[in-house]
This record gives structure tokens, C-alpha cells and sequence, in this order.
């Protein structure tokens, strides 16, 4: 930098804006991505590191067979700002809606291994159930229709982050356009309702981890 | 696999390493702060085709062929890469998720003449 500031139009100067401008190209190309993505909003430093911790400690992906055309990515995603009742997709009154953006590439074959829910949740001296429910489509037309994907009965009284697996793995998110991931909580146990347990403030959001392999388009190896 | 120095025109390994705060990427890219961005340079005379910076059965293998049916310097031997590794990088996508993989083949480690 130095040698760039007393002559920019030396050689070491020019190799190095050269180099850079490879550097991006080579980046974006590898990760896919048309552009550096500009951030939609940004996320509590406190609430990356949060995330980074858990994501060390959520299991690896035993046992799946490495085909070496796919790629594996660990995304960790914030809930936007929780939904209440007015939400279309909320079939209960008392449960709470959460929503995670996806940006995965449209025209990648998206397989999910696993995926986490991380809450930070307030649990009462009674115990309390949690579901975890995959939300129907919005409007009249969905009738509700929504997909059990985790429960669990919570008795150790007091207040933490707590992560619940999504079983079988909500595939249906990512296979369809929309790349938006609903989830409806609803709690029973000491008869107040989910929102009162939950902490999903700005400091507490909650977060998904999902591992997914992508399957590049050019590879598509034809089953013989 | 040899870095490069300023007295041998030999193919060798050039290293560079970019920070990503030099580019005005460390908003979107959490780790790490840069990577080296090395390329391979220099030149593959005859004697040393096939060599991946140093003598291996290969480079023999090559030599003999070379000498046993005295091909003057139709083909050319080039510089190219002979060892990489992945790079593991941590990024923001444009919905602010976190996003972690490795990009294989990243990083040239060594290089070596065809």
C-alpha cells in the first residue's frame, strides 16, 4: 500500500488492483453469487457470535454419503420480526409465528440434512409442551394445513436457549419458489399462552441452523 | 512447489494475499480477513517438463521418452498448479443469514510443470 501511494501506475501497484479484481471474481464465481450481496438489514454482533457458538456444537452430518458433486453449506438464519395472530398463516390464536428467509439459488437442486430451532425460551415452574409446526399456506384456501414437526415437554423451570430438532427436515421450503420458511409455536402447560414464554426480541431472536447440500445443475449425473 | 525468488525464472509458486477490508468485503464476509490468492509463473524448459518442483518418477518417466526419441521443443511444458486445498469461509448472504462452506481447490499450495 505504501508503494501504491507513492506511484500508482508502478507495476507492483497495477499487479495488485489486477489480483484483487481476480480475488472478487474468483469468489463470487465459487459461491455462486451474481453480486456481493448487500445486506437487507444487519445482525446484532452479539447475536452472530450467539449463533456461531451453537452452530460448533450442532452435530455433524454422520453418515451421509459424500457425493462429490455437491456442495455442503451450514446456514444459520434470524427470524424476521415474529408474526402474532393477525398473521394469515396462524392457525391458533395463541401461537406465534416465525419467519426465515431463504436465498438459496433458485436453479440448484437443495437437499436439507438437518435442521435446529434455537429459542430462548422462559419456562414456569409447571411444565410446558411446545410445538413446532411447519404453517400452511396463507388465506381461506389453506384450510390450516400445517406439518407437526417437533414437540417436546420442557420441565426444568427457568429461562435459556433451547433447540429443537425439525424432523423429518422441512424440504418442502426450499423446494418451492418462495424460499420462506413459516413456523407456528404453540405451548400448553400452565395456560399462558407461547408469546408469553418465547423471548424473541432484537436481542433474542430466535435462529435456525440447517445443513443442506446443494447439487450443482451441470452435474446432474445421468442415473445409468 | 517452489516460491518464487527474484534469481530463477523457474516455474515457481508467487504468493499474494488479499485482505478483504482492502476490497471493501469484510461487511459481507465474517472469516476470514483475506486469502492467499498464489499463481503459478515462470518457465517449463524441456529438461524440467513434468516436474512438480522436484524429480519424481513421473518428471523420469517424461525425460526418457524425450530422450529416447529426441523430441526437440515441439510441445510445450507449462506452469500450472500441482497441489490446492479449500478455503472455509463464513458470509451474509443477502437475507443477513449466516452462511458457512468450504470452496474446494481454493488455495494453489504448489506448482509444477506439465
Amino acid at each position: 500500500a505504501a508503494a501504491e501511494q507513492r506511484c500508482p501506475s508502478c507495476p507492483e501497484a497495477s499487479e495488485r488492483r489486477l489480483l484483487e479484481e481476480v480475488a472478487k471474481k474468483q469468489l463470487l464465481e465459487k459461491l455462486r453469487l451474481r453480486d456481493r450481496p448487500r445486506l437487507a438489514h444487519s445482525v446484532p454482533r452479539s447475536a452472530v457470535a450467539r449463533a456461531l457458538r451453537r452452530l460448533h456444537r450442532s452435530p455433524g452430518v454422520s453418515g451421509e454419503e459424500e457425493e462429490e458433486e455437491e456442495q455442503g453449506y451450514e446456514i444459520i438464519s434470524f427470524a424476521e420480526t415474529p408474526r402474532w395472530v393477525r398473521d394469515p398463516h396462524l392457525t391458533s390464536p395463541s401461537s406465534l409465528g416465525l419467519q426465515f428467509q431463504f436465498s438459496q439459488a433458485q436453479d440448484r437442486d437443495v437437499r436439507i440434512l438437518q435442521a435446529q430451532l434455537w429459542l430462548y425460551l422462559r419456562v414456569p415452574r409447571a411444565s410446558l409442551t411446545l410445538r413446532i409446526f411447519l404453517a400452511g399456506e396463507a388465506g381461506p384456501a389453506a384450510g390450516g394445513n400445517r406439518t407437526l414437526l417437533g414437540e417436546r415437554r420442557l420441565s426444568a423451570a427457568g429461562s435459556g436457549w433451547r433447540s429443537f430438532a425439525l424432523l423429518p427436515a422441512p424440504q418442502s421450503f426450499l423446494g418451492g419458489q418462495s424460499r420462506t420458511l413459516r413456523l407456528e409455536l404453540e405451548s400448553s402447560g400452565d395456560g399462558r399462552d407461547v408469546t408469553a414464554q418465547v423471548n424473541a426480541s432484537w436481542s433474542h431472536q430466535p435462529f435456525l441452523v440447517a445443513k443442506v447440500k446443494v447439487k450443482e445443475p451441470d452435474h446432474r449425473v445421468a442415473k445409468r | 512447489s517452489l516460491r518464487c525468488s527474484q534469481n530463477s525464472d523457474l516455474c515457481c509458486r508467487k504468493d499474494y494475499y488479499v485482505d478483504f477490508r482492502d476490497i471493501g468485503w469484510n461487511d459481507w464476509i465474517i472469516k476470514p480477513e483475506g486469502y492467499q490468492i498464489n499463481y503459478c509463473v515462470g518457465q517449463c524448459p524441456l529438461h524440467v517438463a513434468g516436474s512438480p518442483g522436484m524429480a519424481s518418477s513421473f518428471h523420469t518417466a517424461v525425460f526418457n521418452l524425450v530422450k529416447a526419441n529426441n523430441i526437440q521443443a515441439s510441445g510445450h511444458s507449462c506452469c500450472v498448479p500441482t497441489r490446492r486445498r479449500p478455503l472455509s469461509i463464513l458470509y451474509f448472504d443477502r437475507n443477513s443469514n449466516i452462511v458457512k462452506t468450504d470452496i474446494p481447490d481454493m488455495i494453489v499450495d504448489a506448482c509444477g510443470c506439465s
